[in-house]
């Protein structure tokens, strides 16, 4: 007979950690870091803060390690601190806006990570402005949820907001500090704008602001765009919906679409824009859910998302690369499943770039909502377009051999990401089409500047 | 301020169903086909039964398809049955033991799939043998639970067991289709004792056993091995022990741990033997952790699980590839954190397979608990072992230009899957050793043949 069985949400992430970027004692190492930075910067930038941040890991006997994050973030809530380290599937960061974080599980896999290896718990102290609320704490699993260990409150005279979270664990270090030193180069080119000090047992690193740097707009919270918004949200938002509301006033709690185009659209649908929604059947539902993909609504506002612009990713290139050119393409706002995204690409050429050896795939930097991406690069939907989407012999070029980096920043309200431990970008037919376009216009402007460079070159030597 | 919310499960996966293997409609369509056809074959051979599938996929008006899904397996009891097909986490496969299904999500984001992209409940019946239960479900997406839309009974006078799943759902399944046809044909591999019909709009595929074929037995439930286990996972093993339990007697749950064993593991650990597992504190358990990495156990029995076993695969790629060659290797029964696992591989050359082409990678067929794995292949822990850990021109072979094709099965209580779509297998270090133990034996096999052959060669031209 077959016993069945409810599995907790901690439970599953326990038991399948490898999906998480735990796969091994290396990865483990270098995803805990990842995901306790990327909370801090979310803690920040999302809220207009500039961040600052701390991080050092240290050894400690045996082969413990001990990591510290600390930020001057907006600080967690003390009603809803226990749940937010210590519950799965628990986080602030669910609602149609641009953050790093986007599961509510990379702080607690983190927590658990250590939990397992050291039986130790994680403590934490953050604060919004008023006292600091410091906690002990673990997580249940199999009931997912967080046990209090200890906890005090601490007096906070400055004001002081921000978190800090000490962390024991054990992970190969070695293996995964040039990640890490990797992830934190990136970091420079996604992050001009903040201080990042950064220690291990190796020794250190630490970049922060030009005193002109602007502190990027934060991203907003936006309605959904109405296009590849299906039938269970659909559902969803009317059973959210007051009693009475009728169509027209419901279509307009979608992106970009007003007085005008929602009567309109309920014409091409066929419907009386006066129907109450809570009153539409399934053809009429189903009815909406298709014309969300055929009709043409006007694209999304990209307002609500938070690029990095041509301007920060030049200077990031050329401070780490010193090519000869740099093309940057921003493609318009877009959509999948009501989600806006917008795609940034770039190519380096030349100057103190080396030549491919021919052997790799193509050499690509990879961000999504800010976060660098650094392994599994093969399945990445940007790698598959530069090998198998664009033709690169019609601009000239050889991603595999000439001197080449490129660039792709996924900048999204929901980065549509292949793993729980964010290592790829998925293969989304829209995100997908974007980051072609956007190649292929790079290409067209690289190829303008080589000719034109070949030219002169003739010329001089008439 | 932060909003702060708990998601539920189904909410999780429906949010991000590019993880759960939904990344484009051509890769659902092939998603919704394997979960189905995945539990139909769980439900059969896991039980001793000799599995009858049928699976058609016919097209219906505008661009739905709609799947149906029969076999012969155990079927579901009918308390268990609305929460089996419509609530995340929630399935009969979460005991240590080898079967294809291990999340408790799969047939659950099929249904969710078909429930978004057409409106459609979906049509299950199921009998243990008793009368036929027959529900039409759909999924409340923020409750994690099933909505039952009709239900009843029907007679079951032929006392039939088995389960039979209806599905409508828009997919590509004109691009999926190729990768189905793979997967049936890798499937023949693995399941020489079934009998599978497929019919899809555009043909058929049929497979049925040799009149000789045997069942394989069917794999056992098996008590953790200790090599592995970590702190969490022996305080819930302690938690869930009787009140009283000693520490020796505690030990002995777990595999190959006798009255002897856990006598001198007690004393490695500096540990009384009759001391109650319920009173120890925070460092006897973390002793107790980092023995069950450290001291040598006997290692795991490989009787709980069921691998292909090397005629199997010999007959398989003999039928598939005509090779002049076959080495298999079977290694040793290994664990990682406290699940056994065993690894199969063979390399196949020359006769009708053709040199490889330069570009490719390797050809690599994958199994992972009798399931082929067809997408990713360049993440998978057997390619990377492949690509990176064995140095093939000490073989004398060349996996990018000779005439090889490679296959790897893992057989596992728990396969470490990266992707909750179980697209390719985690690089976790226990399973990548043995898999390189395995191919290091087989290329031995083969140059030794080969280097035979053409000294055989030589003396026959004198
Ligand atoms: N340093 C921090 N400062 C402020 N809030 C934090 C901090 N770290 C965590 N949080 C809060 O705890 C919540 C849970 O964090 P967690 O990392 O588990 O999930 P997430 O960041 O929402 O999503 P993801 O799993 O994608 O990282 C966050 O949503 C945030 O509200
Ligand atoms: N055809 C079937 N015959 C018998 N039982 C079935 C069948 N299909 C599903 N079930 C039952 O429903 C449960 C849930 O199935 P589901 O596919 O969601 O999860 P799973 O198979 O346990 O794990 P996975 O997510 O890895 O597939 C199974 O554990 C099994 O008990
Ligand atoms: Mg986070
Ligand atoms: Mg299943």
């Amino acid at each position: 007979a077959s016993k069945f069985k409810q599995l907790s949400p901690a439970e599953f992430f326990y038991n399948n950690r490898s999906m998480a970027g735990f796969d091994n004692a290396s990865r483990a190492a270098y995803t805990v870091v990842r995901e306790l930075i990327e909370n801090s910067l979310d803690a920040c930038d999302v809220y207009g803060i500039p961040p600052v941040l701390y991080i050092s890991i240290k050894t400690l006997l045996g082969d413990d390690m001990e990591i510290l994050v600390a930020d001057n973030g907006i600080g967690v809530p003390r009603r809803h601190m226990a749940d937010a380290f210590g519950r799965v599937f628990f986080g602030s960061k669910y609602y149609v806006k641009q953050n790093r974080g986007t599961f509510g599980l990379g702080g607690k896999m983190a927590i658990l990570y250590g939990q397992l290896t050291t039986g130790e718990p994680v403590d934490v102290r953050t604060s919004v402005g008023k006292d600091i609320a410091h906690m002990l704490l673990n997580i249940d699993v199999s009931e997912n949820e967080p046990v209090i260990v200890r906890r005090e409150d601490e007096r906070n005279p400055g004001s002081f907001h921000g978190t800090s979270i000490r962390l024991r664990f054990k992970g190969d270090m070695v293996s995964a500090r040039s990640r890490i030193l990797k992830y934190l180069r990136m970091s420079r080119i996604a992050l001009p704008y903040s201080t990042i000090v950064y220690s291990d047992p190796e020794g250190f690193f630490f970049f922060a602001p030009a005193l002109t740097e602007q502190q990027p707009k934060p991203p907003k919270e936006a309605p959904p765009h109405p296009y590849g918004v299906d039938i269970v949200k659909i559902k969803e938002m009317i059973e959210s919906s007051k009693r009475g509301t009728p169509l027209n006033k419901f279509l307009m709690k979608f992106s970009r679409v007003g007085v005008d185009t929602s009567q309109k659209f309920a014409e091409y649908l066929g419907l009386d824009p006066s129907l109450q929604v809570k009153r539409l059947g399934e053809p009429e539902i189903k009815r909406i859910a298709e014309g969300f993909r055929s009709y043409r609504f006007l694209p999304p506002d990209g307002s609500s998302l938070s690029p990095l612009g041509p301007e920060t990713i030049r200077t990031g290139l050329q401070a780490e690369y010193s090519p000869e050119y740099i093309v940057v393409e921003t493609r318009p706002p877009s959509a999948y499943e009501g989600f806006a995204f917008v795609i940034e690409a770039a190519i380096a050429y030349g100057g103190s770039i080396p030549p491919a050896t021919g052997q790799d795939e193509a050499r690509l930097l990879r961000f999504a909502n800010k976060i660098p991406l650094i392994y599994d690069s093969s399945n990445d939907v940007a790698m598959k377009v530069i090998l198998e989407d664009v033709d690169w012999r019609n601009y000239s070029l050889d991603p595999k051999n000439d001197p080449l980096i490129f660039l792709t920043h996924v900048v999204a309200s929901k980065v549509p990401f292949k793993t729980a431990g964010k290592e790829y970008v998925a293969d989304r037919e829209e995100v997908r089409r974007e980051i072609r376009l956007a190649f292929r216009e790079c290409a067209r402007q690289l190829k303008v500047y080589l000719s034109r460079k070949t030219y002169q070159l003739h010329e001089h030597q008439r």
